[in-house]
């Protein structure tokens, strides 16, 4: 304790790519990219039921549970490297 | 396993790849080694080989390129997308594109190859130790020219091995400059640069004049970057300038103060504070050869595979050990079949390989008697020790083989062994060949005795020579039969008939009328090049062998049978 304690300080990095992207809009985008879901209507409407099907599938080929929802293991799938060609052809 | 739908794939087994640039993150030869290595994990499994194009059109075109570059696909900064690949077919088809906005390594951080220095363009060691110091980057320490270098073993004080570390004072890369190093300062649009710029470039590759006039002379080549170069942030490609200074205090190492998502970085000048240029600090990357194997499997019409750990799996892992998984051998399987044929194992360039039974050693025959010491000849001939107990069929490859006297003879650095046609095809030797034919020197190209005459001709290297009995011509040039000078062996000769004789070399042959009047009178090419080594006639077939391996043609000249010498000729 006699260390003194250095302040963290956070500062703003100039030219920094922030991605403030929410784990819904993150799903979204991913299974319209890989082809789990068609791009949206131009009304913007994605049901409910077509997206956790798309989510089902996307699990399937990830070999994740097969949950329907966007639970942690599958945001994480979302988030790590991989190759850019669609798991499904339309 | 799964392929493209209509299960696309190449009609052809000879697949061409051309590399189109590089990136800055690996040297060239490493990129280059990466990729073939990725190529040969599926050339290993199937009878597909790869062969580099280094201009023209090739069936798949690897590239480097960042965000949006021109296919309709745009790549997404750091990490997410890797690379994409599109499936067998023409233009873009087949095509592989990599991102560089990634830090491509070897998969467990910066792999700095040298170049010029003493170690032969090994790899740096890090740690190693310099002066007692120890050193996990390139450094510029104990040199004047500025120069980064690395110890290629952990102590350079007592190996000295040493090289220098890719640097822009040594050489670019692509451009127009054949990679001569940059020139610095230079002009470019009436401004002048003291180092490396994205100015001018939307693509944000860092490049630099090699004269001192960009605008005059538009002489330039891109970057390579240095190990400690940073990814990201206002300062992509430039090195870490340590110390530098963040917030008052001094920093020696990349540090993960002031942010909260614990990423280190670096300023990549003296002062953070003061000039806001900073970086992400390197990470282990990811392996180049491992993408390549993935992207390399879209190119050959593998689609996405669900088993997490195949190859062809979407999501990017790495393993140190790669080998393929039985998903991948399987999906490969179906569209291109497996290694089936010794063809495939020759086109291939795989000759060692194989089972290599010992099998039951032929009582040597009664004359000449099988050689049980060494013999000294009275000739130029090398003398060459005899094994009595060596079989022929721990031969893979023979010098030749030729049938004399109506029995097959198969030579091999001076011994032979004779399969007798009068004795049920019973195996006879080793017999030393420098008592029987003793001018004769110990490796033969080919032989072949002529059929009018009875003469046996002998080929090893440039010369020949001729044994009727026991008198011998020879030796003599093989410009003498009328071949180029250019011609450094015979490696095969066919006989046509009394008298014709074709004599092989690489991909051309040569047709002898007669060999009394030594003419040459046409020079054909074979069409499978660099195919024949020896050929024998065996009751009216003709077997063209290379290596291991024989191709038969009957007689309507149609290749009926591929399979091996030891097994179907000498019945190992």
């Amino acid at each position: 304790w006699c260390v003194p304690l250095k302040k963290s300080v956070s500062v703003t990095f100039p030219g920094d790519v922030l991605k403030n992207m929410t784990d819904t809009e993150l799903a979204n985008s991913y299974l319209q990219r890989f082809g789990y879901m068609d791009v949206q209507h131009r009304s913007g409407f994605q049901s409910m039921a077509s997206t956790s099907k798309a989510l089902m599938r996307m699990q399937r080929q990830m070999g994740l549970e097969e949950t329907g929802t966007l639970d942690k293991s599958t945001v994480a799938a979302m988030k790590a490297p991989r190759c850019g060609v669609p798991d499904v052809r339309s | 396993y799964q392929t493209f739908q209509g299960d696309l794939k190449w009609d052809h087994h000879d697949i061409t790849y051309r590399i189109l640039n590089y990136s800055p993150d690996m040297g060239a030869s490493l990129i280059d080694d990466a990729f073939a290595r990725a190529f040969k994990v599926w050339s290993d499994v199937t009878p597909l080989t790869f062969t580099r194009l280094f201009d023209g059109i090739a069936d798949i075109m690897v590239s480097f390129g960042k965000a949006d570059h021109g296919d309709g696909y745009p790549f997404d900064g750091k990490d997410g997308l890797l690379a994409h690949a599109f499936p067998p077919g023409e233009g873009i088809q087949g095509d592989a594109h990599f991102d560089d906005d990634e830090n491509w390594t070897l998969g467990k951080g910066a792999a700095v190859k040298t170049s010029f220095g003493n170690a032969e363009g090994a790899l740096c060691h890090f740690p190693f130790s310099f002066g007692g110091k120890q050193y996990s980057t390139c450094t510029t320490e104990g040199r004047s020219d500025n120069l980064p270098w690395c110890a290629t073993t952990a102590d350079y004080g007592r190996d000295k091995k040493f090289g220098f570390c890719p640097s822009e004072l040594l050489y670019t890369f692509d451009g127009n400059s054949n990679g001569k190093a940059c020139v610095f300062p230079f002009v470019f649009l009436g401004e002048t640069y003291e180092g490396c710029t994205t100015e001018g470039r939307s693509d944000g590759y860092r490049w630099c004049s090699t004269t001192e006039n960009f605008d005059k002379d538009k002489k330039f080549g891109f970057c390579p970057n240095r190990d400690t170069a940073v990814i990201g942030g206002n300062s992509e490609g430039e090195p870490c300038h340590f110390p530098f200074v963040f917030l008052g205090n001094k920093y020696d190492s990349c540090t993960s103060e002031g942010r909260g998502d614990g990423r280190l970085w670096c300023a990549t000048t003296s002062n953070f504070d003061t000039d806001t240029k900073w970086g992400f600090c390197q990470d282990r990357g990811y392996s180049l050869f491992l993408v390549a194997a993935h992207e390399f499997g879209h190119a050959l019409g593998l689609d996405h595979s669900n088993i997490r750990n195949a190859l062809m799996y979407p999501m990017y892992s790495y393993v140190e050990d790669f080998s393929l998984h039985k998903d991948d051998v399987e999906g490969i399987h179906y569209l291109y079949g497996m290694i089936l044929s010794p063809c495939d194992v020759i086109r291939k360039g795989i000759f060692t390989t194989g089972p290599d039974p010992i099998p039951t050693i032929p009582s040597p025959g009664p004359d000449p008697k099988p050689d049980t010491t060494t013999t000294k000849s009275t000739t130029t001939t090398t003398t060459h020790p005899v094994d009595p107990s060596q079989s022929p069929c721990q031969i893979n490859k023979f010098d030749t083989i030729t049938e004399i006297d109506g029995d097959l003879h198969f030579f091999k650095d001076g011994q032979y062994w004779r399969m007798s046609s009068k004795t049920d095809g019973g195996l006879e030797g080793p017999f030393s060949m420098s008592k029987r034919w003793p001018a004769v020197p110990v490796v033969v190209d080919t032989a072949f005795e002529d059929l009018a005459t009875k003469k046996i001709y002998f080929f090893s290297g440039t010369r020949f020579w001729v044994y009727t009995g026991q008198s011998v011509l020879g030796p003599r040039s093989i410009e003498k039969l009328g071949l180029s000078s250019t011609v450094e062996k015979v490696e095969g000769a066919l006989q046509r008939g009394k008298g014709k004789v074709l004599l092989f070399n690489g991909e051309n042959y040569w047709r002898h009328f007669t060999l009394l009047c030594t003419i040459v009178c046409t020079k054909h090419t074979t069409r499978e090049r660099r195919l024949i080594l020896v050929i024998v006639c065996i009751v009216g077939n003709s077997y063209f062998c290379r290596d291991s391996f024989y191709w038969r043609m009957n007689s309507n000249r149609q290749v009926d049978r591929v399979g091996y010498v030891k097994y179907d000729l000498l019945n190992c």
